[in-house]
């Protein structure tokens, strides 16, 4: 078995370098980290999701995901160091105890593994699913407009060809509907962190309309701190506010379900870069991205562990 | 596998709605090697497309027959791909 002392987080990793090292990751912290597998893909590969846990039934959770597109490597390569950040930081990092003293923390690295295999074997480019759309020659859905919430409005398209194809229905794609069911089953979810690249950015809803959500204030101070916090690392400068203003109206996201769904705190990182690399960021970067995404982690975290709904 | 031998990414800045509607055409025409990296969205906020070389010289000359300025932000995508590659390599014999 590889350890976690070896992994090289400053590397990109194919899938089964990833789901090997998650394994390690559990190995290493049998009471703190377990594997669930919350479902398969369109190609029958598992989902699986890390659970960070101390203990107590069913406690107040967050959930972060990264990888749902699959071209945007830098973001699952984040998912794999915090993830390893948090597994040494319990019992070390005050932050890190007291929220996992109260809360559990869910971690899904590669949410969409089908097109993630895709990127390393045949087109590094890919940005969907796999999974085939009957009558078109294309292939695969845009699973971040896939989703229950304004779904088949602006900003997603009805052509398979595209690649903001939101799919024949809401939650047709296996990847999002086992997210679906693992939020709603779980029942006690408090914050939906979806993590992409690239344009610096911390967005929260609505991105399926432009009027302002209900905590929107509370939600932009929030966003406000987090930027702020993660620009004292490297200087890096994020903007923020809901998706519909700040980028453009894009309808069948992740955030805005879940926010229809009761989670208040629900946020969407775009990671570095602009202007230079795109999703093409050369692996030097991955451990300053993690380390200045981090703090700004840390704080919703906190918040959310702070103020109980 | 695919490759990206001379493909670009441009990096287009629209300076007004109309220029961010011609930039959609692109999108809804939708040439599946053609595609936005970034979409276009609103005024101040640039867009980037990944072009094939073999459309280099079409996209361009659209992009300057309706005064849309960009830069070249990737000139070969093939060329960071394979660095890329070359970086994942060097840290498995690591």
């Amino acid at each position: 078995r590889s350890s976690t002392s070896t992994f090289d987080f400053g590397s990109y990793h194919t899938l089964d370098e990833i789901y090997d090292w998650m394994n390690t990751l559990v190995h290493d912290h049998p009471t703190l980290v377990s594997k669930v597998q919350i479902g398969q893909s369109y190609e029958s590969r598992p989902l699986y999701v890390l659970k960070f846990s101390t203990g107590g039934s069913n406690r107040s959770a967050i959930w972060l995901d990264t990888g749902i597109h699959s071209r945007e490597w830098i973001t699952q390569a984040v998912g794999v160091w915090t993830a390893n950040k948090i597994a040494t930081g319990y019992g070390q990092d005050p932050s890190i105890t007291a929220i996992l003293d109260s809360m559990d923390v869910f971690i899904e690295i590669i949410a969409n593994p089908d097109g993630f295999a895709f990127t390393h074997s045949t087109d590094r480019m890919w940005r969907k699913t796999r999974s085939i759309n009957a009558g078109s020659h294309c292939i695969g859905v845009d699973p971040n407009r896939n989703w229950d919430a304004g779904f088949g409005g602006s900003g997603s398209s009805s052509n398979p060809c595209s690649e903001l194809y939101r799919g024949p229905y809401a939650h047709s794609e296996g990847e999002v509907q086992a997210i679906v069911d693992f939020i709603c089953g779980h029942g006690n979810v408090k914050a939906v962190i979806s993590i992409h690249s690239y344009s610096q950015m911390l967005l929260f809803p609505y991105g399926y309309k432009t009027a302002p959500a209900p905590n929107h204030q509370e939600l932009n101070e929030l966003a406000k701190k987090a930027v702020s916090d993660l620009a004292t690392i490297f200087g890096t400068k994020y903007t923020y506010g809901s998706i519909a203003e700040t980028i453009y109206v894009a309808a069948g996201t992740t955030v805005d379900w879940a926010y229809k769904n009761g989670v208040k705190y629900s946020f969407t990182f775009e990671l570095r870069d602009t202007g230079h690399y795109g999703f093409l960021l050369p692996s030097n970067q991955i451990i300053p991205t993690a380390t200045e995404t981090w703090p700004a982690l840390l704080d919703i975290m906190i918040h959310v562990l702070e103020h109980p709904y | 596998k695919k490759t990206f031998v001379g493909d670009q990414v441009l990096h287009i800045t629209p300076r007004d709605e109309e220029q961010i509607t011609l930039l959609r055409l692109l999108d809804d025409q939708t040439h599946p090697e053609v595609n936005y990296w970034r979409h276009p969205s609103i005024l101040g906020h640039p867009a980037d497309l990944l072009v094939p070389s073999s459309r280099l010289q079409e996209i361009k000359g659209f992009l300057d027959s309706h005064n849309i300025s960009y830069s070249t932000m990737i000139e070969d995508v093939q060329k960071l791909l394979d660095e890329e590659m070359k970086t994942m390599i060097k840290s498995r014999r690591t």
